[in-house]
């Protein structure tokens, strides 16, 4: 598992990240850098073409409290729908599974469909909540995503998570589309005088003029 | 699209984490632009596990709340300004800095028109210092200033002042767009529209053939 995430991690090259001065220091380890979180990015066979990584998934070992912003693009998509729905059904989440490749926008209420059964396949293996699992999709709109080849290749997503900076960075390239790099980063800093970690990882290089609430 | 996943080890409360990572999107996320076009699936998912052992943050008052927040800003604004540095065919980065607007609000709004402006990253991909563009776009972002008091800088080099443009050396100011250019680095402009406390930034990218091509390609 680990080089097969090593592997994943470095289909693409890092971005550079123009942090801002501030009382933190950049660590490595993107999302998996905090206590409690693990990640991995595997190929399902989701692209148009090529086999770079597209599935990811996040995962927190405890109710993680979660928060969210949407776009407030009228054609919502709909993992963007399905996850408001499900951060006013509950204050923590579990899980994300992220793919690339179909936005699942504009897809109808088949769309949706594929999205409530990916979040139940994510729960029954992690043994969570279907409301714990969010979801995010990123690729072309107007095409429902390839859910038997997703669906398939959850059992290995599972397997391969870590808590390791590879887990970060392999699921950093896994939720690229037309990205050119891969975006992760991390810091670790003082709140109330005890050592707190903040990461995270982002894909966008096109279609980018974001008004999240 | 863009999408994010951020997480932390911070104890918070729901309410608060929740208020928390608005305020932080709308100072990293909602202040890029690569093209104008907002998408279907724009989303950013922030997950708090509280197993780092610090103590519990209930109030967005309180000190360890800023020190949270000045943090998820900052690896925000990390990651969103990689976006606009990966923007679709884009040479270089660009940073807009407006201060002297009423409120923050205003000053980002503006920030963020001038990084939109097709003519202005346009500009800067043919190298071209012009400030005529950058305060047009500054104009028409919706908010009032005194057009007397507008300043506008790139890099260290003054273009205007007092509403008034300036001669300044065209060559060097052109080969400050280049340089950026060839090193894939950062464009900064800086304007001021007067004396308020608002600050404001946003981050864009120069507007180059290739995005037309990438995008006349990726089709649906």
């Amino acid at each position: 598992v680990s080089s097969s995430l090593k592997e994943a991690s470095k289909y693409i090259p890092a971005a550079p990240i123009l942090l801002p001065e501030g009382p933190w220091k950049q660590i490595p380890g993107g999302v998996t850098a905090a206590e409690g979180f693990n990640a991995a990015g595997i190929f399902g066979g989701l692209r148009a073409k090529g086999e770079k990584p597209d599935l990811a998934l996040v995962t927190c070992d405890v109710d993680a409290i979660s928060a969210g912003a949407f776009t407030t693009n009228v054609v919502a998509a709909a993992p963007v729908i399905y996850c408001k729905k499900a951060l006013n059904i509950s204050k923590t989440a579990r899980a994300v599974l992220i793919n690339a490749g179909q936005a699942n926008a504009a897809t109808g209420d088949a769309g949706y469909q594929d999205v409530v059964e990916c979040a139940n396949t994510v729960a029954m293996l992690l043994k969570m909540k279907p409301e714990e699992v969010l979801i995010e999709s990123t690729g072309v709109v107007g095409q429902r995503i390839k859910k038997d080849a997703l669906l398939n290749s959850l059992p290995r997503l599972v397997n391969s998570l870590s808590s390791s900076a590879e887990g970060a960075d392999s699921a950093a390239v896994a939720i690229t589309t037309t990205d050119l790099v891969r975006k992760s980063v991390a810091v670790e800093s003082q709140v109330g005088g005890k050592i707190i970690r903040v990461g995270g990882m982002a894909k966008g290089s096109g279609m980018i003029h974001p008004n999240m609430a | 699209t863009m999408l994010g996943v951020v997480t932390t080890d911070a104890l918070v409360n729901s309410d608060v984490w929740r208020k928390m990572v608005q305020v932080a999107v709308n100072r990293s996320f909602n202040q890029i632009t690569v093209d104008g076009d907002t998408s279907t699936n724009d989303t950013v998912i922030a997950l708090a596990s509280g197993l780092s052992g610090a103590s519990r943050i209930s109030s967005v008052n309180c000190n360890e709340a800023m020190q949270l927040q000045a943090c998820l800003d900052a690896v925000m604004q990390g990651l969103a300004k990689s976006i606009a540095w990966d923007g679709e065919g884009a040479t270089c980065l660009i940073e807009v800095t407006v201060i002297g607007a009423d409120s923050e609000v205003e000053s980002a709004k503006i920030a963020r028109a001038v990084a939109s402006s097709s003519l202005v990253k346009a500009a800067v991909y043919g190298r071209d210092p012009n400030w005529g563009r950058i305060a047009c776009a500054a104009g028409y972002a919706g908010i009032s200033f005194d057009l007397n008091k507008l300043r506008i800088m790139l890099g260290d080099i003054l273009l205007m002042d007092g509403g008034q443009p300036l001669p300044f050396d065209r060559v060097a100011a052109s080969n400050y767009l280049k340089k950026a250019g060839e090193i894939h680095g950062t464009v900064t402009i800086h304007i001021s529209v007067g004396d308020g406390p608002g600050n404001g930034r946003a981050w864009g990218c120069d507007l180059s053939y290739d995005y037309v091509k990438i995008n006349a390609e990726y089709t649906t």
